[in-house]
C-alpha cells in the first residue's frame, strides 16, 4: 500500500504493521505448498473477536452521540465489515480444528485479516474526515469574521474586531499547524504552511488599512474610496489564503486507498 | 506460515485496541 494513501502519520502507524504482515502472508499463501498442519489459533482469534466486539460497542456509542451527522452515517458500515471479517477468522479456526491442513480455512484466515484491515482503514478514514471537517469549520469562522471587517467604520469597532479575531485565528493556526505535522503528503503540508504564513503577514496590514479608512471617515479627508478599496483588497487576499487552506485540507491524495 | 498467522492475530488485536483508544479519546 503506497505510504501516501494512509494520509496521516497516525493512520500509517496504526495500519502499516498489519498491512505488511497480511501482504507477506498473502504471498506465502499463494506460493505455499505447505503440507504442515496449522497450529491451533482458537485462542488468539477469540481474543481478536472479543476486541472487535468491544470496538463495535465503543464505536456505536460514539457514532450515536456525535454531533457530526456524516460521521454518524459513515461509521456503522465500517463496523459491519470488521465484524464480518472477524467472523471469518472464527470460522477458519473452527475449520482448522476439524482439519489442520484445510486450505479453505487458510483462505478464510487471509480473507478475514484483509477484511479487518480494510474495515479499520475505512473507519480511520471516516474519523480523519471528521477531524478535517472540524478544522474547516474553524477556518470558516475566520472567513465570517473577515467579512465583518468590511463594515467596520469606527475605532471602537476595530478594537472589538481585533479582540474577536485574535482567539479565532490563534485556534486556526494551532489546528492547521498540527494537521500539517500529521500529513504524509509533503506538498500539501508545504502548501498549508505557506498559506498560513502569508495569512498571518496580512493581519497587521488589514488592521492598519481599517484604521486609515476610519481616520479618513472621521476627519472627512479625501481618499475615502482608495482607503476602502485597499482595505477590501487586503481582506480579499486573506480570504483567498483561508480558502486555499480549506482546499488543501480537503484534498485527497490521488492514490488514496479510498 | 504457522508463526506468521499467530503474529498476525497479535498485530490485529493491537490494531483493534489502538482503534478503540482512538475512538475513546476523540472529542465529540
Amino acid at each position: 500500500m503506497p505510504t501516501t494513501s494512509y494520509r496521516t502519520k497516525t493512520i500509517h502507524s496504526i495500519l502499516d504493521p498489519v498491512a505488511q504482515q497480511v501482504g507477506q502472508l498473502v504471498i506465502l499463501h499463494e506460493q505455499a505448498e505447505d503440507g504442515n498442519a496449522m497450529t491451533d489459533l482458537t485462542s488468539p482469534i477469540k481474543i481478536v473477536d472479543q476486541a472487535v466486539s468491544n470496538l463495535v460497542v465503543v464505536g456505536k456509542q460514539t457514532a450515536s452521540t456525535s454531533k457530526d451527522e456524516i460521521l454518524r452515517r459513515e461509521m456503522p458500515p465500517t463496523f459491519i465489515k470488521v465484524e464480518k471479517s472477524s467472523g471469518l477468522l472464527v470460522e477458519a479456526s473452527d475449520m482448522l480444528k476439524q482439519d489442520p491442513y484445510s486450505v479453505p480455512a487458510r483462505k478464510k484466515l487471509i480473507d478475514g485479516a484483509r477484511g479487518i484491515l480494510q474495515g479499520t482503514s475505512e473507519l480511520l478514514f471516516v474519523f480523519d474526515e471528521s477531524e478535517v471537517r472540524k478544522i474547516v469549520k474553524i477556518c470558516e469562522g475566520v472567513l465570517q469574521l473577515l467579512a465583518v471587517s468590511e463594515v467596520v467604520d469606527t475605532m471602537a469597532d476595530i478594537l472589538t474586531f481585533v479582540q474577536s479575531l485574535t482567539p479565532v485565528v490563534t485556534n486556526m493556526n494551532s489546528q492547521v499547524a498540527a494537521r500539517r505535522e500529521e500529513l504524509i503528503n509533503a506538498s500539501h503540508a508545504a502548501q498549508l504552511a505557506q498559506h498560513l504564513e502569508q495569512f498571518q503577514r496580512l493581519i497587521p496590514l488589514l488592521v492598519s488599512s481599517m484604521k486609515i479608512y476610519v481616520a479618513i471617515l472621521d476627519q472627512g479627508k479625501p481618499g475615502k474610496q482608495e482607503a476602502w478599496e485597499n482595505r477590501t483588497y487586503v481582506a480579499s487576499k486573506m480570504i483567498y489564503h483561508i480558502q486555499e487552506i480549506i482546499r488543501v485540507l480537503q484534498a485527497v491524495d490521488d492514490d488514496s486507498f479510498r | 506460515i504457522r508463526v506468521g498467522y499467530e503474529q498476525l492475530m497479535t498485530t490485529v488485536r493491537r490494531l483493534i485496541n489502538e482503534l478503540e483508544n482512538q475512538i475513546l479519546t476523540r472529542d465529540s
